[in-house]
């Protein structure tokens, strides 16, 4: 996180806030809550309070303005800058314009006013722009799903950095941003996709092409905005060109690189029983045209062929996959399974069907 | 979803550019006429700040990771102290 120069902030802990206008793409009471949580983001780790007010000069000023706005800031209409702030101060200070040449909304649609919001609060409370690309103060714009937003532990440092920390007893923590070459990184599901290797971890995918030194970080938002965070299991069945992402009990499909219409199904459907809450790991044998499903301390065999499960499932992991006793994430590579659990990785050669190579989870990152 | 080709992009992008850095990285345009460089050229200097923020490559050229960046839809507060 980064610190405005010269450190300005709040000197009263309770602030005022009004929302001079409406933008006229979102219902009021939408705008108004979208300003509530972002304000809340701030509160919850801080001291800070927020109070609306209705009528004369609060702390921080909201409106939705176009172009020049005599600020000496213009915004340059749809697209490029979405807002700005102005750091703690009198007058001026601690305002946040909002362009109201953007497509604000309560969702992923348009501009999402939530995220924004919070973003250019941070700023009126005295942050800059943080360089850690998972951080709320990142200065780009990426969807989250405000249902699903935690506020990041960069940010969080940041703000109580300013203002200590809230007075709640139990003081809430925030993801952090995964680097591939922390050893202590464990991942929630990987898969191959048209050669490349995905590893998902919260909200983040990181992504090795086998041609690229370097692991891309991305949102999973970036490039599929209908699925969630925290994606559980995941294979590609390379003969149909799909991955399956599952979580909880839901699974979506993606052909190519969309994801297909009428999803997220029930896992149900693949034939597991309604015990079954959730998929630990998966992957499926090209060769054979099975899939290997993990939940727990045990495994289901599925049959694309015939695209149902076969008999004599569940069994236990160990009973088949040596040592292994539960699994995080799983994919096949080369004729190899590789099977994740913590920060260690197994290389199973389901020929020999024996574990032939035990590793660090992050050994595929060139650390 | 492909990923970007590794060879820096030599289109002309340069409105692109200095519109990004002056709004962000307080680039200074000086429109003067110089009888020769003195020392490292200003605009490259302020993409190599800008890349490093953004843990790109440090090369101080457009390259199209950097083009990309700059297209984003993004924070009107500049990203260096003013």
């Amino acid at each position: 996180y980064a610190l405005t120069p010269g450190n300005p902030k709040w000197k009263r802990n309770n602030l005022t806030y009004r929302i001079l206008n409406y933008t006229p793409e979102m219902r009021r009471a939408d705008v108004d809550e979208a300003i509530q949580k972002a304000l809340r983001v701030w509160s919850n780790v801080t001291p800070l309070t927020f109070q609306k007010v209705e009528d004369g000069e609060a702390d921080i000023m909201m409106s939705f303005v176009y172009g020049d706005h005599r600020d000496y800031s213009p915004f340059d209409g749809p697209g490029g800058m979405l807002a700005h702030a102005f750091q703690p101060g009198e007058g001026i200070g601690g305002d946040v314009h909002f362009d109201e040449d953007e497509t604000w909304t309560k969702d992923g649609t348009g501009t999402n006013l939530f995220i924004v919001a919070a973003h250019e609060l941070g700023h009126s409370l005295g942050l800059s722009h943080s360089n850690d690309p998972g951080a709320l103060m990142y200065p780009t714009y990426s969807y989250t799903d405000p249902k699903e937003f935690l506020l990041p532990q960069d940010d969080i440092d940041g703000i109580q950095a300013i203002y200590g920390q809230s007075d709640a007893a139990v003081q809430p923590t925030g993801p952090v941003t995964p680097q591939p070459c922390d050893p202590s990184l464990t991942f929630d599901a990987i898969t191959t996709l048209r050669g490349e290797t995905i590893f998902f971890k919260g909200r983040y995918m990181l992504r090795k092409h086998p041609s690229r030194a370097e692991t891309e970080l991305n949102f999973i938002s970036l490039f599929w905005p209908k699925l969630p965070s925290g994606i559980q299991a995941a294979y590609e069945n390379v003969e149909r060109d799909e991955v399956l992402f599952f979580k909880e009990d839901k699974y979506w499909v993606l052909r190519g690189y969309d994801i297909a219409p009428g999803y997220p199904k029930p896992i149900y459907r693949l034939g597991f029983p309604k015990t079954v809450k959730r998929v630990n790991a998966a992957y499926s044998d090209e060769t054979t045209g099975k899939t290997y499903f993990f939940t727990a301390d045990r495994y289901w065999r599925y049959d694309e062929n015939k695209r149902s499960m076969d008999h004599g499932y569940p069994k236990k992991i160990v009973s088949h996959f040596g040592k292994i006793g539960r699994v995080d994430a799983a994919f096949q590579k080369d004729g190899y399974v590789y099977f994740f659990h913590g920060t260690t990785q197994f290389q199973f050669d389901p020929r020999a069907k024996r574990i032939v190579g035990q590793m660090k989870s992050i050994s595929w990152f060139n650390c | 979803f492909p990923v970007a080709p590794e060879a820096e992009d030599e289109r002309k992008t340069p409105k692109l550019v200095e519109s990004y850095l002056q709004n962000f990285y307080d680039l200074q345009i000086d429109h003067q006429p110089r009888l020769r460089s003195t020392g490292e050229n200003h605009l490259s200097a302020k993409l190599k700040e800008m890349q490093e923020f953004f843990g790109l490559q440090v090369n101080g050229k457009p390259d199209l990771d950097t083009l990309e960046m700059m297209q984003k839809p993004r924070c009107g507060v500049p990203d260096i102290g003013q």
